[in-house]
């Protein structure tokens, strides 16, 4: 992390802010739950508490504005700089200006700027924080679109921001992390300033449980998705992911936030294009490639851009056949084929599973490739079936590439 | 000498305008320093974002430069 020259910060703990004006982009109940929210992010981990003001000169001037507005930076048209704010001071130090000639959106889609994102990462300015060279850090200087449900300030955040202000009065019984800003929740409108700080959350919430990651021999051990990726394979469930490669004995266990942060915890499916050094993670209707821990910029995709029909909302296991370089993606008891050369769908698709894969009756969780053979992983079983000769060789339990 | 592709003009715009904006790129009017302060700047702004550090304008770092982000400087005089 990083701060501005001679770490200026806010000499209180009570910062104002004020909304002085909104894009025709959002509901204004979704802009105002976007900054209460960013806001909340930052409260969690300080002593800080933000109290909103409808008039006069509140210490953080929220607004959006395009091209020349006033100050020495004008915005830039879409794309490009999406906004810029403040450090901590009096006039225009703190404020946080917005380019309206971006799509600002609640959602964390394609096609435009999620502003919670966006506008923690400027409050963050607001508050004193420059920008992070850790990638996948809040404070880094570039947009990633993120599953903002149950977004949680990375700790480079944390520690810079308690570099300023030092942590909350009292440790928060949650872990900090934001409510998911899609989440509609009646804002008060009422005229007396409203305040954000965790102190003031609903306390009936439990604290959720972090869930612990599964023993490698738990004979009942599933899996989320599979993917080889160059020469070693991962196995994912939940945040979790199983290692296990040519190059060390032993499994190694991580999180899918240790390899790509801004990626959600819990895929869908993934496969490898070993050719193109190319993994593609699918969650819900979105899809992302990486190359190594890069992720390719543009994405996250909807995956009806791959060609599937609008009635296809999430898949269920995806494989790449490395021989025929067909890639198969598994929703339901169908299949479909993709031609990773022509970037399209096989005529003739969706084909039932059972039809053209013996022994495989059933919807299944996740596909390997390996040795020529597929692996198709159901619950806690696994089904190796040996493709050219489309024969079920054997069953196996899932977690028998663990060396149980 | 190599004719300057059109393209290869266009980068290197948005490339002074990116660390001009970023990095306190100053456009020197000496050109002995020009080419090596640009490579220098070229430099820091591949540090920061993990890039090898070549000084040289490369798909990598145009690719970086192209990226929606934050309109603050990432480093400050």
């Amino acid at each position: 992390y990083s701060t501005f020259p001679l770490s200026p910060r806010w000499k209180k703990e009570d910062v104002t802010y004020r909304i002085l004006n909104y894009t025709p982009d959002m509901l204004q109940s979704d802009v105002e739950e976007a900054i209460a929210k960013a806001l909340q992010l930052w409260s969690s981990v300080t002593p800080l508490r933000f109290t909103r003001l409808y008039t006069g000169q509140a210490d953080i001037m929220i607004s959006f504005a395009a091209g020349y507005h006033g100050d020495f930076y004008s915005f830039d048209g879409p794309g490009g700089t999406l906004a810029h704010a403040y450090p901590p001071g009096n006039g225009i130090g703190g404020d946080a200006h917005f380019d309206e000639d971006e799509n600002w959106t609640k959602f964390t889609t394609y096609n435009g700027y999620n502003l919670f994102l966006v506008a923690a990462h400027e409050l963050g300015h607001s508050l004193g924080l420059g920008h992070s060279d850790v990638f996948g850090a809040l404070m880094y200087p570039i947009y990633m679109a993120k599953d903002t449900r149950d977004y949680r300030l990375p700790q480079d955040d944390i520690d810079g921001i308690q570099a300023l202000y030092g942590p909350p009065r009292e440790s928060p019984a949650l872990p900090t992390k934001a409510f998911a800003p899609q989440e509609p929740t009646e804002m008060t409108s009422a005229e007396a300033p409203t305040e954000v700080s965790p102190r003031e959350e609903p306390t009936e919430m439990t604290p959720s449980k972090t869930p612990t990651r599964p023993e490698d021999c738990d004979p009942h051990l599933t899996f989320d998705a599979i993917t080889t990726l160059r020469g070693e394979i991962l196995f994912f469930k939940g945040s979790y992911v199983w290692r296990k490669s040519p190059y060390f004995s032993d499994i190694e266990h991580d999180t899918i936030s240790s390899f790509w942060p801004p990626l959600a915890a819990g895929f869908d499916a993934a496969y490898e294009v070993d050719r193109k050094d190319r993994v593609v993670f699918f969650k819900d209707g979105q899809y992302w490639a990486v190359s190594g821990y890069r992720i390719e910029p543009g994405f996250p995709k909807p995956i009806q851009n791959l060609g599937f029909p609008t009635s296809v909302g999430k898949i269920d296991a995806a494989v790449h056949d490395q021989i025929t370089k067909k890639t198969y993606f598994f929703v339901g008891n169908k299949y479909w084929s993709f031609n990773e050369n022509t970037q399209s769908m096989e005529r003739g698709y969706p084909r039932k599973i059972a039809a053209d894969f013996q022994g495989i009756g059933h919807t299944v969780d996740a596909v390997l490739q390996k040795n020529g053979h597929f692996y198709f992983f159901h619950g806690s079983n696994q089904y190796e079936v040996d493709i050219k000769n489309k024969k079920l060789i054997r069953i196996m339990k899932s977690n028998s590439w663990f060396n149980c | 000498f190599p004719v300057v592709s059109e393209k290869e003009k266009e980068d290197m715009q948005l490339a002074k305008k990116y660390l001009q904006s970023f990095y306190d790129f100053k456009e020197e009017k000496n050109s002995l320093f020009k080419t090596k302060n640009l490579a220098n700047k070229i430099r820091e702004m591949q540090s920061f974002f993990g890039l090898e550090v070549t000084g040289e304008l490369n798909p990598e770092t145009l690719d970086i430069m192209k990226q929606p982000r934050c309109g603050i400087p990432d480093v400050r005089s």
